[in-house]
């Protein structure tokens, strides 16, 4: 199209230098490249038709179709020693509505790394990485979510048979919102108030099987199903759970850093927001991710506006691209200067809890509060301000951006949700506080 | 905020705290005699801002305290001004980190349209907190109409490059999943191929028209 080829004429730099500073480096942006084309040359990883166009079963059966695709071709086209290649390439085959496999790669995972102890790592951890099983990470519940102080799930210890009782004792401590706890998953990372000796010490990490693994069947003692349609993430099967007086070993509590011994007495973690880590991961990770869903935003915004052409800014002399707009480039400009700003931003987090992280295995806890402060205040600013640059650009397209064709209120529908999930950004700005109190 | 009160930390600082305990400039100094490109004035402001509304919320809860409110409702009371303290601090941190990055890029041509990002993005940001740098006095009106305008200069300094700049996010169609954002630009006939797959224009007449509307116009 020459309007858009006379654009790119114009540019002063090398946009592939800046590209690879977006994305860590020249190498990684050719891998980026590479993995796409592997994308594009082999049909099957595409959909049959828009998915838009599908109801919603048909989203999740397409989207499990994809994953499992996804997976018998990731040795030949990524390399496997970087998860970030793996993530990419299923981002390209199954798209940002979600997937059965969603929680179990980005959190299930590292959740079991961080709370794990190495028997525990030892049995469960290749299980997880082959697939033998689907996890999730049930935490929410229909009545509490972010204050886990307050969660009602329990998991009292009975030393008689070494085994932890899981149960939801109301309707408001089922467990509400887990992804792909619906359908999908069959072992479950919980959180639940663990009582041990007569005393409650607190919300802990537990990893449960839910289904059986031939039969997919609930396992008896659960009720289990699908939480119904949603504002986005339509390919997801968000679920809910109710454990009624569960029975499952001792050692199903995850134990690297808090343990209950077989006697029943409780051995503290060295820092008691350890068992948050995998919380404070997805909140690091979002502001990156948020950086994206913006970013793409943008492009569809502002490449738009060079096709568009409507009225005359000087009269007789023809319409206008509208970008040469000066409201135009004010609705959209700013949104690029905040996705770049995030993207260096969720770099800067990520280093900061893989950092953070290791000076915890050394037994060093430091700095946990200060990696706690900054990603909750960066995760609410960034979503927030996100949903909003998202759908400024959505009404910079005009009545286009109301249309599905845009791609825009998908990614509006899935960018919103992070204002709510991993912390509702309210109460992580006052945890933040909270923090700059103390400090 | 009780360590700023008593004069000094108490512990080691990590660099995510450090500004609280310098001393600024009295007046914010965007706009002044400083060149529009040094964004050291923008950084100090904010950490301003950051670093006010920190001690105000701190007050506001301690005097809610003195009034025999219990540390609870006296921090419920004043959570909308902590609120405020904690956006304040992460402006702060997004705004250095970007800074920084833009710094390490040593592509010329790159850093400038980087800086000229950068640019938009701090002083949007000014004029973002234009309540809480006037409030006090430490910004006037000058300031902030300085801080709006740089906003529009920029934006027409980035209006040439801004389709190269969103290329270079390096999203590619299946990615983007966009009509409207298609790489190359040919957004109005695939409209209408997309439309066109429609399960509605699989029938000329949908199946129940006789049934309802078919059947009201025949009334």
């Amino acid at each position: 199209n020459p309007e858009i080829t006379e654009e790119r004429l114009k540019a002063t730099f090398n946009t592939d230098y800046l590209s690879a500073k977006l994305w860590n480096g020249y190498d990684k942006l050719k891998r980026r490249r590479e993995i796409a084309q592997y994308v594009e040359d082999h049909p099957e990883l595409h959909d049959p038709y828009p998915t838009d166009f599908m109801e919603r079963e048909q989203k999740l059966e397409n989207a499990s179709r994809k994953v499992l695709l996804w997976m018998e071709h990731m040795e030949k086209a990524v390399d496997l020693s970087d998860q970030q290649e793996g993530l990419y390439f299923g981002t390209l085959i199954t798209g940002i509505d979600g997937h059965p496999l969603g929680i179990h790669l980005i959190m299930t995972i590292p959740a079991l790394m961080n709370n794990a102890d190495e028997e525990q790592l030892d049995e469960w951890l290749p299980k997880a990485f082959s697939r033998e099983f689907v996890a999730t990470y049930s935490q929410t519940e229909l009545g509490h979510g972010t204050n886990l102080s307050k969660l009602e799930t329990t998991a009292t210890y009975d030393p008689k048979t070494q085994e932890w009782i899981l149960d939801t004792p109301t309707v408001t401590a089922t467990k509400w919102w887990p992804g792909n706890l619906g359908k999908s998953a069959n072992y479950t990372i919980v959180m639940a108030q663990l009582i041990t000796q007569g005393k409650n010490h607190g919300a802990h990490p537990f990893f449960i099987q839910v289904r059986d693994e031939k039969t997919h069947k609930v396992l008896p003692g659960l009720t289990i199903g699908d939480i119904g349609p949603k504002f986005g993430m339509h390919a997801t099967d968000n679920g809910f759970m109710q454990l009624h007086k569960y029975r499952v070993p001792r050692r199903a509590m995850l134990m690297r850093n808090a343990k209950v011994l077989p006697d029943g007495t409780y051995v503290p973690p060295i820092h008691p927001k350890l068992g948050y880590s995998s919380m404070i991961f997805v909140r690091s990770a979002v502001v990156a991710l948020m950086s994206q869903f913006l970013s793409t935003a943008c492009v569809v915004g502002t490449r738009y506006s060079v096709i568009r052409r409507q009225g005359e800014i000087t009269p007789g002399a023809g319409e206008v691209k509208i970008l040469d707009y000066q409201t135009q480039q004010y609705r959209i400009f700013p949104h690029i200067a905040r996705a770049i700003a995030f993207r260096f931003g969720g770099i800067f987090l990520l280093d900061m809890y893989q950092r953070v992280m290791g000076q915890i295995k050394q037994g060093n806890t430091e700095a946990l509060a200060d990696l706690h402060a900054v990603a909750s205040g960066m995760k609410a600013v960034a979503t927030f301000q996100t949903a909003l640059g998202i759908e400024q650009c959505r009404m910079a397209c005009g009545g286009h951006g109301f249309s599905l064709a845009s791609g825009l209120p998908q990614v509006y529908s899935v960018a919103v949700g992070g204002c709510t999930y991993e912390g509702e950004n309210m109460v992580l700005l006052l945890q933040l506080a909270r923090y700059l109190r103390k400090r | 905020a009780a360590e700023m009160k008593s004069g000094g930390p108490k512990e080691a600082l990590t660099p995510l705290v450090e500004f609280f305990f310098k001393t600024g400039p009295r007046f914010s100094r965007i706009g002044t005699n400083v060149p529009a490109e040094d964004f050291e004035p923008i950084h100090e402001s904010f950490e301003h801002v950051a670093r006010r509304l920190t001690l105000e919320a701190f007050e506001k809860t301690e005097n809610l305290k003195k009034q025999g409110l219990t540390t609870e409702i006296a921090l419920n009371n004043s959570a909308v001004d902590w609120r405020r303290a904690s956006h304040a601090f992460t402006r702060v941190a997004l705004a250095r980190i970007f800074g920084t990055r833009v710094q390490q890029c040593e592509d010329r041509g790159t850093q400038q349209v980087l800086n000229d990002i950068l640019k938009l993005y701090l002083y949007y940001e000014v004029g973002e907190a234009a309540a809480e740098l006037l409030e006090d006095g430490f910004a006037d009106g000058q300031q902030i109409k300085f801080a709006k305008q740089q906003v529009l200069d920029t934006l027409g300094k980035i209006r040439p490059n801004a389709i190269s700049i969103v290329d270079a996010f390096d999203f590619n169609d299946r990615e983007l999943n966009s009509v409207l954002g298609r790489r190359d630009g040919h957004v109005y006939e695939n409209m209408l191929e997309w439309a066109k797959k429609s399960p509605l224009n699989k029938q000329e007449v949908m199946p129940f028209h006789h049934q309802y509307l078919g059947k009201m116009m025949e009334e």
